[in-house]
């Protein structure tokens, strides 16, 4: 019922 | 030249078990603050972030900033040369394109350099604010990897939500659901068996329980783990390793299509 999300559409790359 | 000597030589074997299985190899970045570690899972859903500050050494010469590339398997394996007691010290030259990892037994009867091949490894630092969580649950980190392991055999999935009245995980597979309640406890005879909830927020989210599970790894490190959750943000799952420093992990939610 869900799909993973991946932590570059949270944090930005520095 | 780097040098670091850490007497307690047992936390270094620690924290290679804790994390070789989330990640291959991986970039350390020693610089005068301390000897740290950035890196995500091959499918960047996952990340775990270390740190052991350069003061918890007994020995830290670091002359410039420099980021080390290893294979995490082959380091374990180095490392679990080592004996529990054991000191260790880690050695790189300038421009070398080798590391040493030395041991010492704590009678000094026994000494071995172990010396290992460095590579080149491409990785991007995320930048990762520094947030205020809506909800914090300290709790045993026993109970934390039970609740792992049991819920995995039942569900792929754990939502884990936290209201006044404590934490909830809760999973379901094909035979059935599982649901976990932990509360509140501080009255307790040692401060590591208590659970502590801080809550701002009701908080509610999914999460994939095998990288849960993966994170328990570090279980040895610290008798207390903290988990932090906010809405849509990734969970941050933390082991502190003593007063100098931590293993912190981020794992990425699961999101209703």
């Amino acid at each position: 019922y869900s799909n993973q999300s991946t932590l570059s559409s949270f944090y930005g790359t520095r | 030249m780097l040098e670091l000597r850490l007497v307690q030589g047992s936390l270094l074997k620690k924290v290679l078990e804790a994390i070789k299985d989330l990640v291959n190899e991986a970039n350390f970045d020693c610089s005068s603050t301390g000897f740290s570690l950035q890196a995500m899972d091959s499918s960047h859903v996952a990340l775990v972030a270390l740190m052991l500050r350069s003061e918890g050494f007994e020995h830290y010469r670091c002359d410039r900033t420099i980021s080390i590339g290893m294979n995490l398997t082959n380091m374990a394996k180095m490392l679990k040369c080592a004996g529990n007691d054991d000191i260790i010290t880690i050695k790189a030259d300038d421009g070398s394109d080798t590391v040493t990892f030395m041991f010492e037994s704590p009678s000094q009867d026994k000494i071995s350099d172990f010396e290992m091949k460095l590579m080149e490894i491409d990785s991007e630092h995320l930048g990762i604010p520094d947030t205020e969580y809506q909800s914090s649950i300290k709790m045993p980190s026993q109970e934390f990897l039970r609740i792992c392991k049991d819920l995995s055999s039942i569900g792929d999935t754990v939502m884990i939500s936290v209201t006044k009245d404590g934490v909830k995980f809760t999973t379901s597979g094909d035979i059935g659901t599982a649901n976990i309640v932990c509360r509140q406890n501080t009255s307790v005879d040692e401060p590591e068996n208590a659970t502590e909830i801080k809550m701002q927020e009701p908080v509610s989210l999914t999460f994939a329980l095998r990288y849960l599970n993966s994170f328990t790894k570090a279980t040895p490190l610290a008798n207390i783990v903290t988990l932090s959750m906010s809405a849509d943000l990734p969970i941050v799952v933390e082991y502190k390793i003593g007063d100098m420093g931590y293993v912190r992990y981020y794992l990425a939610p699961k999101i209703e299509e």
